[in-house]
């Protein structure tokens, strides 16, 4: 599916809590 | 944290593992599996695998959680799901082929896989992944070190708990708590000194629990008992439970009837557990008592038939009308 602005925003979120 | 909790609303709510079983291999022992394991997330799909196989009489278990995480699979150069499931199951059968112990068994795995036109021998390529961020990308995130938002997620400031711990090792500065109505400030408690409490410690004389700290763990198990008996989607380790207990049952070469744990409940030892059939149709079953001498009944009201039966000859489960 083509990602949705909420898509990305979880997906910046996720490598976030990895840093 | 708040972080995952977002993750977990949009990218894999509602994301329930299911199994590719391996079917039964020469010289399999009764309780022997292995299975490939998928979970499907909104943006694509995590794999990994499972093998419980006995050898020299002790059963041993070889795995990799990803197929029951909702985690993306990680690579030398980040972090990424697969796009199809095809490409999830030769993942997974990968990982699974490459851990058998047993020549036996990774040749009937490759077998079985090829026939499906999956080749162990190679993981799926560069593009059956759906890159989402990079090792590079999280390290640059935690060099510029955290936002101000991030800080306003954690909440900063000591508890009342912790400060009462402080006060009592003789921690001097400790003088308030945080958002606790003002008052008068406690009289110092005649305290020994960090290093007698410490003594104290490894002298196995600190003082028994509190009574609030007995309420508080009664609350806590409490807490985690309803948590448990509530229906909810099946952690890897409820997986693992099923699948064990149901795999006990099974005559030698019979492969399982489980397609997948739909949901599970555990109230007070018992599993409660919806699962999808071999068909498709959904029974719910309860298994009780302790591995190896467990109990079985299915449920027949509110969820589809349960009746069914292995049909030998035909090698394939048969639903009775």
């Amino acid at each position: 599916p083509p990602l949705t602005a909420e898509d990305l925003a979880a997906i910046e979120h996720l490598s976030k809590s990895y840093a | 944290d708040a972080h995952d909790d977002l993750w977990n609303a949009s990218i894999t709510k509602g994301a329930v593992p299911s199994v590719v079983e391996v079917p039964a291999w020469p010289g399999r022992k009764p309780r022997d599996n292995a299975r490939v394991i998928l979970t499907r997330t909104r943006l694509g799909y995590t794999a990994g695998h499972e093998i419980w196989i006995e050898t020299n009489g002790r059963g041993r278990s070889y795995g990799s959680g990803d197929g029951g995480y909702l985690r993306p699979a990680t690579d030398l150069q980040g972090y990424f799901f697969w796009t199809t499931r095809q490409a999830a199951i030769q993942a997974g059968a990968t990982q699974l082929w490459l851990e058998c112990q047993d020549e036996a068994l990774a040749a009937h795995v490759r077998g079985h896989f090829a026939a499906q036109g999956v080749d162990v021998s190679q993981a799926p390529g560069e593009e059956w992944k759906l890159r989402l961020f990079s090792h590079d990308q999280i390290r640059r995130i935690a060099a510029a070190g955290p936002s101000a938002e991030d800080l306003a997620l954690v909440e900063l400031g000591p508890t009342a708990d912790l400060l009462a711990y402080e006060r009592a090792i003789g921690l001097s500065d400790v003088d308030h708590v945080l958002d606790a109505p003002a008052r008068a400030p406690a009289p110092a408690p005649e305290v020994p000194g960090v290093e007698k409490v410490l003594l104290a410690h490894y002298e196995g004389v600190i003082d028994p629990p509190s009574p609030v700290t007995l309420k508080r763990r009664q609350k806590k198990q409490e807490r985690e008992e309803a948590a448990a008996a509530a229906w909810h989607e099946p952690t890897f380790q409820d997986c693992a439970d099923v699948h064990a207990a149901i795999g006990a049952i099974l005559p030698p070469g019979v492969p399982t009837y489980a397609d997948a744990i739909v949901a599970v409940s555990r109230p007070g030892g018992r599993i409660l557990a919806d699962i999808r059939l071999w068909d498709g149709a959904v029974g719910r079953v309860e298994i009780s008592g302790e591995p190896g001498a467990h109990g079985y009944r299915w449920e027949t009201t509110g969820v589809e038939g349960t009746a069914f039966h292995w049909d030998a000859r035909a090698r394939a489960w048969e639903r009775i009308p």
